[in-house]
């Protein structure tokens, strides 16, 4: 599922802006 | 499902109230305060037929557009909420797949104005007319319905907040990985809605209330899911080159 939500998986990376 | 959820303490439920309170303001997008300034200024007569006249592939990249921006702050909701960073990364996309769409919808009563069946976007408040060149009306209509429905319960921002939270953390979405760990924090978070809407005085049908929306946003969210494929099948190009790369992902 990871792959499929490159961007989604992303934002849930990012440092809590 | 009357089983012995996990033993919470008051003390431990109105933190919980409060952080998720305080995270859903943190990212709610507008500020009511904000919206006050706006004095709920709807589109005039010109505007609103400059919206109808606007290509349907247009009015429907502008409505992903602001559909993902809305997207964005709900997962930095969620990235807030007590114990969800600490699923396992299948499992949040999951929640957010599923759960961002009727997080969004929820938040939507926060921008209605019930006496004019209107909703805040792009800068003024619009009625349904406005989005008539999308081409899909009787699923318009229903949004403003369910929005409609949700004002009437007039939730404070912390109800709000709390429902928010309980919406994402459903346990029954398909393909989770960690199920029972889901299922826990939705049953802490259920009783958290519980404790505020007891809290709040609400009377005691509020919670089942509240309940009975789950199935009204699971249905919106289908439709959007199915108008979105029915558009795209007729305008392939345009969702490939224009519609935002995360509104795809998540509803493509």
């Amino acid at each position: 599922l990871k792959d499929k939500h490159k961007i989604l998986h992303q934002l849930l990376q990012n440092s809590t802006s | 499902d009357g089983d012995m959820s996990p033993s919470v303490s008051t003390a431990e439920l109105d933190h919980l109230v409060q952080t998720i309170s305080k995270s859903h303001l943190e990212t709610c997008q507008y500020l009511t305060e904000e919206l006050q300034q706006t004095s709920w200024q709807s589109f005039l007569q010109a505007e609103v037929e400059s919206y109808q006249s606007k290509p349907r592939e247009l009015m429907w990249q502008l409505c992903a557009v602001k559909i993902t921006e809305a997207v964005q702050y709900v997962v930095e909701f969620a990235k807030r909420i007590d114990g969800f960073m600490e699923l396992c990364q299948n499992d949040q996309i999951v929640l957010l797949k599923a759960g961002s769409l009727e997080v969004i919808l929820v938040r939507m009563c926060r921008l209605f104005d019930s006496q004019n069946n209107s909703v805040y976007f792009d800068g003024k408040f619009a009625g349904p007319d406005v989005f008539r060149a999308l081409g899909c009306d009787d699923l318009i209509t229903s949004v403003f319905d369910f929005a409609n429905s949700m004002c009437s319960l007039r939730l404070s921002e912390d109800e709000l907040a709390v429902f928010s939270a309980f919406l994402l953390l459903s346990a029954d979405r398909s393909w989770l990985q960690e199920k029972l760990k889901v299922e826990k924090l939705q049953q802490k978070t259920q009783l958290a809605l519980q404790h505020v809407l007891q809290k709040n005085r609400r009377e005691d049908g509020a919670l089942n209330k509240l309940r009975s929306k789950v199935s009204a946003l699971r249905s919106l969210c289908t439709r959007h899911t199915e108008t979105l494929s029915a558009f795209r099948a007729v305008h392939p190009d345009v969702v490939r080159t224009h519609f935002p790369p995360l509104y795809k992902e998540l509803f493509g």
